[in-house]
């Protein structure tokens, strides 16, 4: 189970939009489930570089296009977790 | 809403009137610029446009409660393979437990890109028993969640006095705690979603949720640094829903679909289970997909079996009796 540090550990939290957020018309819950894998494993990448080397700014871009802005953050060394609005 | 980043492969998604497959262009041009991978094929789309060719590429999601309201190319299934067919070649679109005579409108779409073997370049071992070319995504797609469990996922119902932790508002530290997240660690425990997997065995879950106001519930947790399980919760009567999402490889789903059900006692619920195996080892009845799907009260309308190139999907669409 999960232990109250948790709260404590974030890579990123954006306060601005967390404590802005309003949920109000947010509905319609079914999600759109995106999974794109580019390679079949993490040996076989080319170039040295990966996604998780990709600037958060990048990200940031990327999930605006979408109409999601990033709450939080948590890393691990093999991947990055994304909260998001909506 | 929710993204997963590894080394390799992405996983998005959104709920609401998100526009989730417009981030393909940035995405692909993001992976060309800054890493220098290059999936373009000789072959263009109709619009003289470049086609893509990764690993693998699943757009996946159940029928919505308000297409209206979706905006861009997701306001139909149609429009959303269309645009999908214009990044990929070799995909496919399924729509699956469709019944146009009882209008079932619960059914549940999906897009797959053939996979691409040609870039398995290094031979799979398979005596390892957990090697990563294993891959499984379990998901339980749930309306109707009783009145009982709904109120867990409000605010103004929160019982914080057990969470214990001071919010600090003037402080800048970036990585520091707010309401949002405190009340969604509270949300976390007091409906037991660490306890999912409880007899599931891990050495490190890591954990990052979000209650919203006035109601809603969003949570991200990591096991062992490299499975996620994630929960999506909208309370409100009418059209209550909710989401879990888990690639954690584990022997025994059925008792995750339990502990789950137990969080929202949904009326009507689908869940979709995609494997991956490559293992030697694996036996007869390692490969039943799940081991128990006779669930009281719950009636099965539709169970259905894919074949999908070197994945098995398996669909149950339930209802309460």
């Amino acid at each position: 189970t999960v232990d109250i540090i948790e709260l404590e550990n974030h890579s990123y939290i954006d306060h601005e939009l967390s404590s802005n957020l309003d949920s109000t018309d947010a509905f319609e819950g079914p999600e759109k489930l995106l999974e794109i894998w580019f390679y079949p494993t993490v040996q076989i990448i080319p170039n040295g570089r990966s996604l998780l080397d990709i600037e958060m700014s990048k990200w940031i871009d990327m999930l605006n296009l979408v109409k999601c802005e990033i709450l939080s953050m948590k890393k691990t060394p093999k991947m990055y977790s994304f909260l998001l609005s909506e | 809403s929710s993204m997963f980043v590894y080394d390799h492969r992405i996983i998005l998604k959104t709920c609401g009137t998100t526009l989730t497959l417009l981030c393909l262009p940035k995405l692909f041009e993001l992976v060309q610029n800054d890493l220098k991978w290059d999936f373009k094929v000789s072959e263009k789309n109709d619009n003289n446009e470049n086609l893509y060719s990764p690993y693998k590429v699943f757009y996946s999601r159940r029928s919505f409660m308000f297409p209206d309201k979706q905006k861009s190319v997701h306001k139909n299934w149609s429009d959303e393979v269309d645009y999908l067919n214009k990044f990929f070649i070799n995909g496919e679109s399924y729509v699956i437990g469709e019944d146009k005579i009882k209008a079932n409108k619960s059914h549940w779409n999906l897009y797959v890109t053939k996979t691409k073997k040609s870039l398995v370049t290094i031979p799979i071992d398979v005596n390892d028993s957990a090697h990563e070319h294993d891959d499984e995504t379990f998901e339980i797609l749930m309306t109707g969640l009783s009145d009982e469990k709904t109120k867990n996922f409000y605010k103004s119902n929160l019982k914080t006095q057990d969470t214990q932790y001071e919010l600090d508002s003037s402080s800048t530290n970036n990585t520091y705690a707010d309401e949002g997240h405190v009340n969604g660690y509270t949300m976390t425990k007091q409906n037991k979603i660490d306890e999912i997997y409880e007899s599931f065995k891990y050495n490190k879950m890591t954990h990052d949720a979000f209650a919203f106001s006035p109601c809603g519930y969003s949570s991200n947790v990591l096991i062992n640094d490299e499975f996620y399980y994630t929960l999506h919760v909208t309370p409100e009567n009418g059209w209550s829903y909710a989401s879990f999402e888990s690639n954690v490889q584990c022997n025994n789903n059925s008792e995750v679909l339990r502990n789950v059900l137990e969080i929202f006692k949904p009326t009507d619920f689908c869940l979709t289970f995609f494997r991956r195996k490559t293992t030697k080892k694996s036996t007869n009845e390692e490969n039943i997909l799940l081991n128990d799907t006779n669930l009281t009260p719950y009636e099965k309308l539709d169970e259905i079996v894919y074949d999908l190139d070197d994945y098995q999907l398996l669909y149950i669409h339930f209802q309460d009796r």
